[in-house]
């Protein structure tokens, strides 16, 4: 049974696609099995990842939308153990012809139960919303959701918001939905804003915040134009550090190392 | 008859907010008279604005859902000539509860004809994603839409999409749709990847791209805890100092300077 976190904000540009794509690749790089799922039209760990999702025949949105069976839109990437199941532009329509269909919050977690059962674990990215993508998103996170906040002061005010959602989705769909924690990303120590939005979510969340911070770092950002994680494109640099340990930081709470 | 301006980008993040707020700021410092219209569940316009959304009698909700007039919902800020259509969370439930309504898409622009004619400019900063908050913007956007574009190689991404949905509402729900330009926010003059960025954006939208880049700068993350503009917070920061220019950029195209 895979463990399977769902990374979520419906801030946008908070890091969610940034931490999804590098913890996959970290975990993957110290041995475990990764499926990587992108539920967000933009599409952007597909294309993080260097899969082109023109090129693609099957993606998330036949799995969802005409319930077509995850191993047919599995796509292996270019790094071992690190499988993808790809987003496209269509995906922006289910929204609207997901409306009416039966059980339609549930699409992905039944997807994901009759997935092969090879993976240690899966991690899905969410679009920057509270819609049905997310939901489905919520409802399919056996394990629990993983929140990169930014450090900025905007990011901070729409987390009541998400955790009054969290809390629905486990009254009426996935009782077992936990904040796994919060991760802060674009820390930049000269700043005494980013120091007061992180000092306000510990008062907050206490110890479901990861003790591992992400820095601002331009590498982080770079990366996705080579198509590739930050341990491949620059591996020594202060934004590949810190993913390296947020995953060690996870592995541990899993009790996996 | 106020010039309309919509602010939308489906990438998170990008400065749809920071841009909407400020520009209405430097609009109403020079004279003219601003309505900001917030369709964001998110709220961040309306309380970058120091408008404590939880006080509010009437919000934009209850203008697209109920259809209650403009006019009840419009609310006065801090600042002479700057008013305010403020959000609220309830919006997040508006998308499901338009989509068997009659002419959904056309709410917000009926509701904008039936308000007062007092306004120079109104401004609608927009949610991250192509749903039906978005395309009531688009379609309500009587002289164009204003593109926020971070120089991240991730907000590149999406452009095309963005260009192929105005397509879409300009042939289906708005025939004067264009594009009025696009911005450049969040520039580091320090990194390669945002003058590239920049280049790429130049190379596909030609002199569509307002020639005014916004650089990254703390101050502009700092003024929303303030609940306040940049104009108020520090007006000779650099940001500050951007967004002024890009007013001028703004009314001069506009033929009103
Ligand atoms: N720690 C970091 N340092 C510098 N840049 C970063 C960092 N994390 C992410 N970025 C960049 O910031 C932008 C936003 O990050 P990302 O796209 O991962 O956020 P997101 O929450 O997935 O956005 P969306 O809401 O659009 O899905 C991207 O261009 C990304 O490359
Ligand atoms: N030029 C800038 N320099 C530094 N920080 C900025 C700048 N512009 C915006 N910010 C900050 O970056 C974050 C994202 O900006 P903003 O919220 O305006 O984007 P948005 O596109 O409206 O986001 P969303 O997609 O969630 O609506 C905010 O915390 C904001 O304060
Ligand atoms: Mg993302
Ligand atoms: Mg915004």
């Amino acid at each position: 049974m895979s463990i399977i976190y769902t990374l979520a904000n419906q801030k946008g540009g908070v890091g969610k696609t940034t931490t999804a794509v590098n913890v996959a690749a970290y975990l993957a790089a110290e041995g475990f099995n990764v499926l990587l799922v992108d539920i967000d039209p933009q599409a952007n760990a597909t294309s993080s990842l260097g899969v082109d999702r023109r090129q693609l025949a099957t993606s998330v949105y036949d799995v969802l939308v005409n319930q077509t069976p995850l191993e047919t839109a599995i796509t292996p990437t270019q790094w071992p153990r690190l499988h993808i199941v790809p987003s496209a532009n269509q995906l922006a329509g289910a929204t609207v012809e997901l409306v009416s269909a039966l059980a339609r919050e549930h699409r992905l977690r039944v997807a994901l139960e009759g997935a092969p059962d090879r993976y240690d674990y899966t991690l899905i990215d969410c679009p920057p919303s509270l819609g049905i993508l997310t939901v489905n998103g919520l409802t399919a996170a056996r394990n629990g959701v993983i929140i990169p906040v930014q450090c900025e002061y905007l990011a901070l005010e729409g987390l009541s918001q998400l955790v009054q959602t969290i809390d629905l989705v486990r009254r009426a769909l996935n009782p077992d939905l936990r904040i796994r924690g919060l991760v802060m990303t674009m820390f930049d120590p000269r700043t005494n804003l980013s120091r007061q939005v992180i000092q306000e979510v510990r008062q907050h969340f206490g110890n479901r915040v990861f003790r591992t911070i992400i820095p601002r770092s331009v590498r982080l950002g770079e990366a996705p134009s080579f198509g590739e994680p930050i341990l491949s494109h620059d591996p020594r640099s202060s934004g590949a550090r810190a993913y390296q340990v947020l995953t060690k930081e996870l592995l541990l709470g899993d009790g996996k190392i």
